[in-house]
Order: structure tokens, then sequence, then C-alpha cells
């Protein structure tokens, strides 16, 4: 597995916003990220998961300068649906490993999830594609937990 | 931002298996991943939005084949925590819009959520990484929200 992981990298300029219990039905999504691009808003990571009782998170991650201005875009639309409230929290890392054929090796998120409950760091979001798999952690862990997976892969750092 | 887009996808093999409710706490995720890396499943997408009172969701998809597999090497976490639930969807879509320079661009984001609102798809999972913003719907609607990516992005299909 060693072979597969080729980087790891941190940002640690961003922030994440997330709309918890906001109704799961088609036009929320597109509601919450219209009015984000109508604000020139550039946005990095969005994450939802799976929905219950019909409800819903969407949480995504921009640039801290953004964050004051992107709570203001959205700060009717909660109103407008009667449901769910919004949380931020201003000091995220984003560590990620990245390499090609990630997809079918379950076996490298297991030691970088691993890695990070060894040294009690919650995971806060994980997004993942074919060639990357990116945790959302408090801040403050973020230089550990690139140095955890510098160890854990064996490999040189390399900046965000 | 026609010039962003360079590819829409559709994969249609596979199942997504939701873990709710489960501990937000460090240790839960890499239980997760390290049963399945055992049972030498292979994962594609894994999600996790961020959690509220302490519960959290991790959601995952695998190929159609390896559900019951994945289940069964599950089976016994969610009794070691006491708490959560496992849900399965066998057949699901995954829908992706693929180019560079996305993360600096919500609006393909709200572009691509508007089309599936506007045909009354709902969207049950999403992804995004620098280059590519990932979809998970249910599988009856793939191919027509492969057609629509096409027209809103005035792309050639290509296959998954
Ligand atoms: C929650 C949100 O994604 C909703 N399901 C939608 O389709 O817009
Ligand atoms: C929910 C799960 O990701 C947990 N926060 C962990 O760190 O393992």
């Amino acid at each position: 597995e060693k072979l597969l992981v080729t980087g790891v990298t941190l940002k640690s300029d961003e922030s994440r916003i997330s709309l918890t219990d906001i109704p799961d039905r088609p036009g929320v999504a597109a509601e919450v990220f219209s009015r984000l691009a109508e604000s020139g808003i550039n946005i990095d990571m969005i994450v939802q998961s799976t929905g219950q009782n019909k409800l819903n998170t969407i949480s995504f991650t921009v640039l801290r300068k953004d964050v004051e201005s992107s709570e203001k875009s959205l700060n009717t639309v909660l109103k407008i649906w009667g449901s769910g409230s919004m949380s931020v929290a201003k000091d995220i890392a984003i560590v990620s490993a990245v390499g090609v054929g990630m997809k079918s090796h379950g076996g490298i998120a297991a030691r970088m999830f691993n890695a990070f409950a060894k040294e009690g760091i919650n995971i806060e979001m994980i997004a993942t594609s074919e060639i990357k798999i990116s945790c959302v952690i408090d801040k403050e862990h973020g230089q550990k937990a690139l140095q955890l997976l510098h160890d854990v892969f064996g490999l040189e750092k390399t900046a965000g």
C-alpha cells in the first residue's frame, strides 16, 4: 500500500459551515449553492451523507476569509424552509492522502483513520475520490495529523 | 464555466451502506474500515458530514456484488457501540461532473444541483474533490441525470 499513497497534504486556511436538519427533498442543495455562487464565494469541499426522517445535513468548506459572507448569504434560507440550523467551525484543518488506485484500497482509509484514532484525533468530516481521501479535523491537530500520515505511509511531507 | 467541466460520468453498479447515529469519537471510523479492509472489500466513496449531539453518520459505497459481505463484516460493530443503525440502498447511481479548477466554482455545483432539482431528482449523497463533484441518486434516475448534465455542461456523454 505504500506504493499507492504518493503524498499527504494539509490545508489550514479554511472554515466549515454545516446546515443541519434541512429538508431532504429536491431543490434544497440547489438553493444553498446558488446563493453562495451568486455571492461569488469559492467552495472547496461539499459533503452530504445519507439523511433520515426526510432531513439531511450539508457541510461545505470555504476560505476562512469567506466564512462571514457565506453565513450572510445563507441566513434567510433556513427561515424559508422553516427547519434546520447552521453551525460554523472557523478553524479547521483538512488533511488528505493522495495517490492512484486509492479506490480499491479500503485499507488505506483504515490506516489513515487508525493513525488518527491512536492519537485521539476526532474525524469531523470525510470525503473521498478515486485519488484522494480527505479528513476534516480540528485545526490544532493539523500539523500532528500531517506528521502521522507522513509516518504511516512513509512519505516526504508536502505542502497543502 | 463550460470550459471547466470536461466530462460527466455515471456508475450504476454500486450500492450504498450507511451507519447512522454512531458515536462521534476517535476510533469509530477506523473500526468500520478496518473490518471492511480485513474482508477484502473494495470501497469507492466514503462520505461523512458533521455530526450533532456526539453522534454521526458514515456512508460508503461498494460494488453491488460486495454489499452482502460488507453488511456481514459490520453486523457486530453496532452491538459493540450500543448505538446506531445500518441502512442499505442496493441500487444507486453515482453521477459525476469532472473537470479542472472545479474547486473555485461553486457555480458548477449550483448548476448541477439545479438540473436535478428541476427534474425532481433527490440528491442522496454529495462528495467533491478539486476535480470532481459526485452525487448519489436513485439508480432509476441515473441515465436521465447523465443526460441532464450532458446538456447543462454542453458535453459528449462519457462512460462510467
Ligand atoms: C439535502 C439535499 O441534498 C436534497 N436531498 C436535495 O436534493 O437538494
Ligand atoms: C464518526 C467517526 O468518524 C468518528 N468521528 C471518528 O473519528 O472515528
